[in-house]
């Protein structure tokens, strides 16, 4: 897999170093990995890896606007969450944690897993096939983009997304505060996760 | 359907760990 050239270990370690140590207040970071589709003969980003960190404040969160989800979907991310626990840890085992509200947020994470963006599509996709970092910052900026993935995440609740290519794919990270541009973030992410080097690994 | 890959694999029980240790820090009862 194109995963060789790199430790998918060294990977969590790097998501976690990044928005662990900022200064602003990211919700999650993922890493999107460049593969080809050999059937297909087309390069795409999946999912490489991804570090959830959650939100600074819950209260804070809901005051912002960001309405609740109903209680049919909550019902259907618990039962989403017991069948992935069963999948991860048996069908025996039992986990008091997955009858708890599952937020918009960790929602759209555990969503995330599932997608993958063909080279030039999505927000992912673009940031990759144009070598540029692509940065939302502002409810209205993501819910005003062509990318369905940055609306989306506006209907989570996210309020900055932020795309930054690098060698093998592509950083996204993930606020619901408003974050705006930072040099200091690109840079960090042009040292974490530059793989061109195998000793890296 | 079971099958899932690896990597996504790993990632997902990684999340339901740290999940479930920020749920126990946030509520008295640990639960």
């Amino acid at each position: 897999p194109a995963a060789a050239a790199f430790n998918q270990e060294t990977l969590q370690q790097r998501l976690q170093t990044l928005i662990d140590g900022a200064q602003e207040s990211w919700t999650y970071a993922i890493f999107w990995q460049s593969s080809v589709d050999d059937f297909a003969a087309q390069a795409f980003l999946g999912w490489g890896d991804g570090y959830y960190k959650g939100e600074e404040d819950k209260a804070k969160r809901s005051k912002k606007g960001s309405s609740p989800a109903s209680i049919a979907e909550q019902e259907h991310r618990k039962k989403v969450l017991r069948e992935l626990n069963s999948l991860i840890s048996g069908p025996a085992s039992t986990d008091d944690a997955v009858d708890e509200e599952v937020t918009d947020t960790e929602w759209f994470f555990l969503v995330s897993m599932t997608q993958s963006f063909m080279t030039g599509s999505g927000l992912p996709g673009q940031a990759f096939y144009t070598s540029n970092p692509v940065w939302l910052a502002g409810p209205e900026r993501l819910a005003g983009s062509v990318c369905e993935r940055a609306r989306q995440a506006q209907g989570f609740g996210l309020q900055t997304m932020v795309c930054i290519p690098s060698a093998n794919g592509v950083v996204e990270l993930g606020s619901t505060e408003v974050i705006f541009q930072s040099t200091d973030l690109m840079n960090k992410v042009r040292v974490l996760f530059n793989f061109n080097n195998p000793d890296l690994g | 359907d079971g099958d899932l890959p690896l990597q996504r694999r790993k990632s997902l029980q990684r999340f339901l760990e740290k999940r479930r240790s920020r749920l126990v820090m946030v509520s008295p009862y640990g639960s």
